[in-house]
């Protein structure tokens, strides 16, 4: 009889180019950024390409909402990321309990080399 | 012998509560929104409650690159929404196809009953 073996995803294969910014860069290069690659999530990297933060459209929303205009002060530091071995499944769960819609992905050296979204997951 | 079917979900079942907006609220009205309901997606309507755009912060990102100000100028106007009895298939289908991470979801009348987002879909 024929075997149903679901078939495991990885991150590796959904995962798309991350577009990063800086920590000096301005919120304005940053929404600029955000509206051409048509991307909401934009990770923060240091000058190695590693992983410091990450922005998003939500966070230029509350930076224009409570009248911050520096990035520093709407950045989120604490980032939850991902890695190409990672199951989907197990990245899945990490947005939905930190209620968040992407993940950085990062290699051994904590340096971004992706990011994947719910959008790719669905 | 044990029949293997697959339980189809609709959207019924995924939905939340949408948090909405009229054409004449301020951008930074909805920022506030955006921030204090912790959601990215806020359909526009009408004194009827009924369905006629959607502002994201996504939009209000756009609105602060581009320099605009006004409400009117950054809503998306042919929205693209869902139902209660739809497939989360198809709705998954259509945030995929059109690259957005949200529908609104409406009743017979086109009125705003509720949200659904690819975060809830994973
Ligand atoms: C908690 S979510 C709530 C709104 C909505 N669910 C969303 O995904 O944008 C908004 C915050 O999550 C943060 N965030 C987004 N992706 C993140 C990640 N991978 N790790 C840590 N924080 C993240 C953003 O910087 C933003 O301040
Ligand atoms: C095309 S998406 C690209 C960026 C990213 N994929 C996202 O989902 O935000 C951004 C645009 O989609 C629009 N949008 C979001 N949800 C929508 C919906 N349900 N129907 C029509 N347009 C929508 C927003 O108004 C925004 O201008």
């Amino acid at each position: 009889p024929m075997k149903m073996t679901k078939e495991i995803k990885f991150i590796r294969s959904v995962k798309r180019d991350a577009f990063t910014c800086k920590l000096e860069d301005g919120i304005k290069y940053v929404a600029n950024l955000i509206i051409k690659e048509s991307t909401n999530h934009v990770p923060v990297v240091d000058n190695n390409n590693k992983l410091i933060g990450i922005v998003t459209s939500f966070d230029i929303t509350k930076g224009l909402a409570l009248g911050k205009n520096k990035l520093d002060e709407i950045v989120t530091k604490k980032v939850i990321y991902t890695t190409c071995d990672e199951p989907i499944e197990i990245a899945a769960r990490k947005m939905k309990i930190n209620k968040i819609s992407a993940l950085p992905v990062v290699d051994k050296e904590n340096k971004v080399i992706g990011i994947v979204s719910a959008e790719d997951l669905i």
